[in-house]
């Protein structure tokens, strides 16, 4: 099984929460910030593009590789209040990649 | 202070 590119995937800000928990960062068992749940009505379960389990590994081209939970978590939600876009673009992969 | 793992930190956007 080849390793599955990781996929760049633009969500529109379309309502007033992105509708996503996200668990893990560096020091943990999930190295690398990973979608737990997808919440009805956000931004990201309409745009029905991502899924829980992939792994995200940059927001608006900032790498959460190395980033505590704290520090990733922060990022996404800058991405999300900035009003300079009106959508968050999530590169995200399948594996559990610890790249 | 809190161990270093943060195992099971969720955060909701």
């Amino acid at each position: 099984m080849g390793i599955m590119e990781p996929t760049l995937v633009r969500v529109p800000k379309c309502a007033s929460t992105l509708g996503i928990a996200v668990e893990g960062g560096a020091n943990t068992r999930q190295p690398l910030p990973r979608i737990a749940t997808i919440q009805k009505g956000g931004c990201v379960h309409i745009s029905g593009q991502l899924r829980v389990g992939q792994v995200i590994l940059e927001v608006n081209g900032v790498s959460l590789k190395g980033m505590e939970h704290r520090d990733a978590t922060r990022v996404i939600a800058e991405a999300f209040k900035t009003k300079d876009k009106d959508y968050v673009d999530f590169l995200i992969t399948e594996f559990n990649s610890a790249l | 202070s809190p161990p270093k793992e943060y195992e099971d930190e969720v955060t909701f956007f």
